[in-house]
């Protein structure tokens, strides 16, 4: 963890909060316990107070607004910076912006901030702390997309708030309120305080472990998903890609974590539109546009845009043929034709794959167009087809393509 | 990855402006290139040490890519 220069805190154990504005992204009272939430969170392990107040000024003025809006810091619209907060001190110390730009929502989705975590995160900056480099403390510095219904501050964010203030006295305090409110707001009903209880030992947070990293010779490996990326070829499979670049002989072993940290892992299918530089990620009946390592703002979106029928709730694999402009999709036994320029389902589809791929007579798990043949991979095994000459070339190991 | 080459100058502007946001970086407008460069290679190691990332000096993909991740807009260092 680390505090601001000189350390500056609030000299006083009750310090007071305003709202003074809303974002139209949730309801009022979802704004008022995300926030109240945040600061139960510091006041747990603190002995600090925090009260609302609903006029005049409080020491942290809590607001929403876009671009410049009145201090030395623009917001930079989406994405990007989410939010700002100033440490302890008089005026404009303590007070928390939180950029309008972004999409606040009350629970984490893909498609919007976590309220809650970014406030919680801002108040630690109003209450005097600064950034932590460990990774998983709330103090990061970079917005992680986290579940948040039982959300516990890492140690090093408790570490961090007690060398400013030190712990709790008996018991955690609540938000409490000053003035009877003008709108009638329901207090969080929150757990009674129980004793601190010791902390365990602490452990080290680590993001959930990956299961286990597949071995690149393993001749039963199977593949989520294969797509090719600017020249590259990428195999996914539960949380890992590998990569085949035709720059670099060895392959490249890493976490998808490391090049889409938002995206979750485990896709069914990709495949990669290359005349647009974009790669389509599936995942059950949601899809993501990527370009490089940027996310295409406006996704997920449902697979059902593209054409699907609503029965349909996920697909197995993808591949874009670059000679006729279409995307064939397979789902079970069956496959639809996607016609990117007019990017619509064609018609007369689905069709049985047999008929049109032979001797690919079984689902698919990932497919991938390369050196002007397809590959349709099925379990542990790959099978490369001449689909203009209607012809199966020959079977191999899945990860043939790895050098073994 | 391969970067679309008409994106390298607009990584180096959008990482001069993460770096002076969140690193203190101070572009000067000095004669001397090669000295400006070395400045930003400075900062690109701090914040490298800053996430845990390798530390080369050099704009690589995996700086960029923590560099474009949303977060909060107040500096890991400052002066």
């Amino acid at each position: 963890y680390s505090t601001f220069p000189h350390s500056p805190t609030w000299k006083k154990e009750d310090v007071t909060y305003r709202i003074l504005n809303y974002t139209p992204d949730m309801l009022q009272a979802d704004v008022e316990e995300a926030i109240a939430r945040a600061f139960q969170l510091w006041s747990s392990v603190t002995p600090l107070r925090f009260t609302r107040v609903y006029s005049g000024q409080a020491d942290i003025m809590i607001s929403f607004a876009a671009g410049f809006h009145g201090d030395f810091y623009s917001f930079d619209g989406p994405g990007g910076t989410l939010a700002h907060a100033y440490p302890p001190g008089n005026g404009i110390g303590g007070d928390a912006h939180f950029d309008e730009d972004e999409n606040w929502t009350k629970f984490t989705t893909y498609s919007g901030y976590n309220l809650f975590l970014v406030a919680a995160h801002e108040l630690g900056h109003s209450l005097g702390l600064s950034h932590s480099n460990v990774f998983g403390a709330l103090m990061y510095p970079i917005y992680m997309a986290t579940d948040t219904r039982d959300y516990q501050l890492h140690q090093d964010d408790i570490d961090g708030i007690q060398a400013l203030y030190g712990p709790p006295k008996e018991s955690p305090a609540l938000p409490t309120k000053a003035f009877p409110p003008q709108e009638p707001t329901e207090m969080i009903p929150a757990e009674a305080p129980t004793e601190m209880s010791p902390r365990e030992e602490p452990t080290e947070i680590t993001p959930s472990k990956p299961p286990q990293r597949p071995d690149d010779c393993d001749p039963h490996l199977t593949f989520d998903a294969i797509t090719t990326l600017r020249g590259e070829t990428l195999f996914f499979k539960d949380s890992y890609v590998w990569r085949k670049s035709p720059y670099f002989s060895e392959i490249e072993h890493d976490t998808i974590f490391s090049f889409w940290p938002s995206l979750i892992a485990g896709f069914d299918a990709a495949y990669e539109v290359d005349n647009k530089d974009r790669v389509l990620f599936f995942k059950d009946d949601q899809y993501w546009a990527v370009s490089g390592y940027s996310i295409q703002s406006g996704f997920p979106k449902p697979i059902q845009n593209l054409g699907f029928p609503t029965s349909v709730r996920k697909i197995d694999a993808a591949v874009h043929d670059q000679n006729t402009k279409r995307t064939y999709f397979f789902v079970g036994k069956q496959y639809w034709s996607f016609n990117e320029n007019t990017q619509s389902m064609e018609r007369g589809y689905p069709r049985k794959i047999a008929a049109d791929f032979r001797g690919i007579g079984h689902p698919v798990d990932a497919a991938l167009q390369k050196n002007g043949y397809f590959y349709f991979f099925h379990g542990s095994n790959q099978y490369e087809v001449d689909i203009k000459k209607k012809k199966l070339i020959r079977i191999m190991k899945s990860n043939s393509w790895f050098n073994c | 990855f391969p970067v679309a080459p008409e994106k390298e100058k607009e990584d180096m502007q959008f990482a001069k402006k993460y770096l002076e946001n969140f690193y203190d970086f101070k572009e000067e407008k000095t004669l001397f290139k090669a000295k400006d460069l070395n400045q930003m290679s400075d900062k690109i190691r701090e914040m490298q040490s800053f996430f845990g990332l390798e530390v080369t000096g050099e704009l690589n993909h995996k700086t960029l890519d923590m560099m474009k991740q949303p977060r909060c807009g107040i500096p890991d260092i400052r002066s």
